[in-house]
């Protein structure tokens, strides 16, 4: 995956870091302090759908008959995340319970074209 | 239609700096919550003492060591099952009715969690500061509500003779399973002394010797239909 940088358009990574305490959830999260959430953005256009994060296959041949052939009508290519990984959370729950646990798929580590 | 329309991104680059940050963060709290099973943020009205945390953290990793040397623990279930959720739980006692003999203490489980999780392992940790020379012969009960939740009954009895001050660890897992199998989420244990020589329990308490239960749990996985 690649990380955005400057002003490519293309399909990358964004940085993007949220604060517990600056969104008021310091009191009921005990760590982590933050989040980094992180998320996709950027085109996908034609000769980049499917990469990276997209095995070779079956499924690519045939996308790539749809993309010689008629490239109009092939469909859009979306830049989506292609790993992730858990955010281990320590919290107070409404009784006042402590409790721990990963919850998974929630941090973005990298970023392709389906 | 232009370029990315149907992309689950699509349009958040053309907006001001604060409207993409105020989105995300919208999104990145919704997500948190709903994963958490909780409807809205919980609000904290008393929170656990540092030194009570810290205690219990230090006592189950040292029970969780205990058990790694041990040669003949049984194959721990608590191994992570990939891809499924799992918990850990602190829940710290709350004082209930007492008389010279005996004390109630109530532990309090969420109905999210209760409604979503199955319990894999729970253990209740009791210290003991002794009062005076001698065995303490102590009675622990496990109570929970009668179906109509009207009256107590007794769930397990285990009878305890103790001689020095220090933690001891009860095993309180099919209770809680039980519990939530009936759909109440409070555990209440009673602890009796034979004779009103004092409660080896609360003589000598203090916020980092409070009796707390830890339990792991696992989200339950829907049963998913494979069609071919």
């Amino acid at each position: 995956g690649i990380d955005c940088s400057g002003d490519s358009g293309m399909c990358c990574r964004k940085e993007f870091f949220i604060d517990f305490k600056e969104i008021g959830w310091e009191d009921w999260i005990i760590q982590p302090r933050g989040y980094h959430m992180n998320y996709c953005a950027g085109l996908c256009p034609l000769h980049m759908a499917g990469i990276p994060g997209l095995a070779s296959s079956f499924h690519t041949a045939v996308l790539n008959l749809i993309k010689a052939n008629n490239a109009d009508a092939a469909v859009d290519s979306c830049c989506v995340p292609t790993q992730r990984r858990p955010l281990s959370l320590l919290y107070y729950d409404r009784d006042s319970n402590i409790v721990k646990t990963d919850i998974p798929d929630m941090i973005v580590d990298a970023c392709g074209c389906t | 239609a232009p370029k990315g329309l149907w992309c689950p991104a699509y349009g958040l680059a053309a907006l001001a700096p604060t409207m993409q940050r105020n989105i995300l963060i919208a999104s990145a709290k919704q997500s948190i919550l709903s994963k958490l099973h909780l409807p809205d943020r919980p609000n904290i009205t008393q929170p656990t003492s540092r030194g009570a945390l810290l205690t219990a953290l230090r006592r189950m990793r040292m029970q969780h060591m205990d058990k790694a040397v041990s040669p003949e623990m049984p194959h721990d279930s608590s191994i992570p099952h990939l891809g499924v959720q799992e918990y850990e739980i602190l829940s710290f006692a709350e004082s209930g009715s007492s008389t010279s003999r005996s004390t109630r203490l109530h532990f309090h489980f969420t109905q999210e969690l209760a409604g979503s999780t199955e319990i894999l392992q729970a253990t209740l940790y009791l210290f003991w500061a002794i009062p005076g020379p001698g065995t303490h012969p102590v009675t622990v009960r496990l109570l929970q509500p009668d179906p109509m939740g009207l009256n107590m009954t007794v769930a397990s009895e285990t009878r305890l003779e103790v001689q020095r001050a220090g933690w001891v660890t009860l095993d309180v897992g099919q209770a809680v399973r039980s519990l939530f199998g009936q759909g109440s989420q409070k555990l209440t244990v009673e602890l009796e002394v034979v004779e009103d020589r004092g409660s080896p329990l609360l003589a000598g308490h203090s916020d980092s010797h409070w009796p707390f239960v830890a339990a792991q749990a696992r989200a339950r996985t829907s049963h998913r239909v494979q069609r071919r």
